[in-house]
């Protein structure tokens, strides 16, 4: 047996020229919730505890799009979604479009657990989290000042981001803010038309 | 996007992902976080948890497909996520992270940075964005 393992991540595609506050902010919170699944695993919590430990916490903190400080729809929303899966029985639980529910990572767990089913979504979802005494709160909960304006900046380049943080001044050629016609993830819209 | 993948001292793996999703989305969109076997897998082998383009990973099965390339070309956990990564976007821009039975802990994207942090028993922790 090789001993504990853990890794976490905060999202992939990252803006070039993210302030060098902004990195140390990531890399601060990083090390906290490593650090959280550490001393879990230290006491000989089960894998599958850990792993929503440590979403839990990266979802309470708004500097990463998940939970509080999620990206917005295009109608300056939050709809969520998360997914948990242990594999000691390969038992997995599922969420999406949640919109008033605190920790996601934990009603997929609950889905898991308490449901019959591996995946709840929208209205079905919100009326289990009800029926399961979850923490919810309103919508605003999720919205951050900073992510209204950086879908101001969506709106403004007709176009869909994933985990970016474009520069707020300017965009520089790394930036996935583009010009017309409508593109996603910096790609023309018709590399995903098969979708 | 924010995952985490835990293989613990019995040697059990586990994955987690969660997401806002994409920004100025459609409403009712769903991407690759919440799909098993998309964004996120956990099997006897090893845990994975997705982020990025979620339309990429949905269309290359991303998280199974490293559970996959170790079960049937028999490759090492990093050797899988480097082989996925590489061979299973397309024009599309992700990462990964992922841990093994054996307490073993990767990562991988063929985008611009991930904000990532990994830890063993054995002492062995960074914190990373950039390449």
């Amino acid at each position: 047996m090789g001993g504990w393992a853990i890794a976490v991540h905060g999202g992939a595609g990252v803006d070039p020229n993210l302030p060098l506050e902004r990195q140390e902010q990531a890399k601060v919170l990083l090390t906290r919730c490593l650090n959280i699944g550490i001393s879990a695993l230290r006491s000989s919590l089960p894998a599958i505890d850990v792993v929503e430990l440590v979403v839990r916490e990266l979802e309470s903190d708004p500097l990463f799009n998940s939970g509080r400080g999620s990206a917005l729809t295009e109608k300056g929303t939050v709809e969520m979604e998360a997914s948990i899966m242990d594999g000691h029985g390969r038992r997995c639980g599922a969420v999406s479009g949640v919109t008033t529910v605190k920790s996601p990572v934990s009603l997929a767990r609950l889905v898991m657990e308490k449901s019959p089913h591996s995946y709840l979504a929208f209205s079905g979802a919100e009326e289990f989290a009800r029926r399961q005494g979850v923490e919810m709160v309103d919508n605003e909960y999720f919205i951050t000042e900073e992510n209204v304006g950086m879908l101001q900046l969506a709106k403004e380049a007709n176009t869909i981001l994933f985990d970016y943080r474009i520069p707020t001044v300017g965009f520089d050629k790394c930036s996935a803010v583009v010009e017309n016609p409508l593109q996603m993830n910096g790609l023309p819209i018709s590399v995903y038309a098969p979708e | 996007t924010v995952g985490c993948v835990v293989v613990d001292g019995e040697g059990r793996c586990a994955a987690a992902t969660s997401t806002g999703g994409l920004m100025n989305k459609m409403s009712g969109r769903i991407g690759d976080s919440p799909l098993i076997g998309a964004g996120t897998y956990a099997c006897e082998v090893c845990g994975v948890s997705c982020t990025g383009e979620g339309e990429a990973i949905i269309r290359g099965t991303l998280a199974r497909e490293v559970a996959a390339v170790m079960e049937y070309k028999g490759l090492g956990l990093q050797d899988s996520v480097d082989y996925v990564v590489k061979e299973r976007l397309d024009q599309g821009k992700a990462g990964l992270i992922a841990v093994s039975r054996n307490g073993e802990v990767a990562y991988g994207f063929n985008c611009i940075g991930m904000f990532r942090g990994c830890a063993t028993q054995d002492g062995f922790m960074e914190v990373g964005i950039w390449e």
